[in-house]
């Protein structure tokens, strides 16, 4: 039974912080938020892919009104022995919410086609059977929720 | 005001699919999406994370009893131009279910701290609001399901 698109949401608010490059080992990810868990910075979206020769990296979007110290991104980077560490604020936040969103193979694949049509370059990605989420660069927000809308809701 | 955690879920009837060093350019997860929805292939979780120099992988948990012939993944990894493609099926998902579960640093850092101190590797990572998911090496879900309950609901 096809799945009931309940809103699309944007949010313009929110920076992605990347960790890159860390040790594909257990314990690292537990150090990682660990960390930002003792600044009580707030964590809107973590989404870690697939991991390459040992090393993998992990990816949170926060709001872009917490302040994020480098001294803070330096030490974790050195802590858990990573790469570097990457800060994006010209991204935001696109959402697709409804129950059964990411079972529904066609739906997935249409959500993706009308970013596509308007030229809308796909950053993260992440998915459960409530909500697809993915960042977008922040100029063309408004846009793709502006599409998805029409795709998916005024229909 | 700290979140409620609901409920702790595994699922050992799932297998990974990374597409790897697909374009990262619009259009492409519209194509792989796409050519997975017209297989009817349902999807668990997708998850991307942060592109290097012009690529990126994608990554879906699918279940394990769905068929998804490599014909169709080598078809996808060169219709988008993509370097490859790898399944695993020694996978398991770990879910934590709660309202304002990412938005609670503290939280975060120990469901993996937890998964560390039972020296289970994080594999993938997706996490919103209401649920957090990763997966973990298949013959760890058990105990790392086990951890989480004691850790986060039977204290
Ligand atoms: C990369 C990171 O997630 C690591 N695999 C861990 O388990 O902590
Ligand atoms: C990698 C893939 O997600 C690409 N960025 C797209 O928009 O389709």
């Amino acid at each position: 039974e096809a799945p009931i698109v309940r809103a699309v949401t944007e949010d313009a608010d929110v920076q992605k912080i990347s960790f890159l490059g860390v040790p594909d080992t257990p314990g690292v990810a537990a150090k990682v938020f660990g960390a930002l868990g003792a600044e009580g910075i707030p964590i809107r979206l973590v989404v870690q892919a697939q991991s390459h020769a040992g090393h993998n990296d992990i990816t949170i979007v926060a709001p872009s009104e917490t302040p994020i110290s480098t001294t803070l991104l330096d030490r974790v980077v050195r802590e858990v022995g990573g790469k570097s560490y990457l800060v994006d604020s010209e991204v935001g936040l696109l959402s697709v919410v409804g129950e059964g969103i990411a079972g529904s193979p066609g739906l997935v694949g249409q959500i993706f086609s009308v970013l596509a049509d308007h030229a809308i370059n796909i950053d993260l990605i992440s998915s459960s059977n409530l909500v697809i989420s993915c960042s977008v660069p922040l100029g063309q927000l408004q846009d793709g929720a502006r599409a998805l809308h029409e795709a998916l809701i005024e229909r």
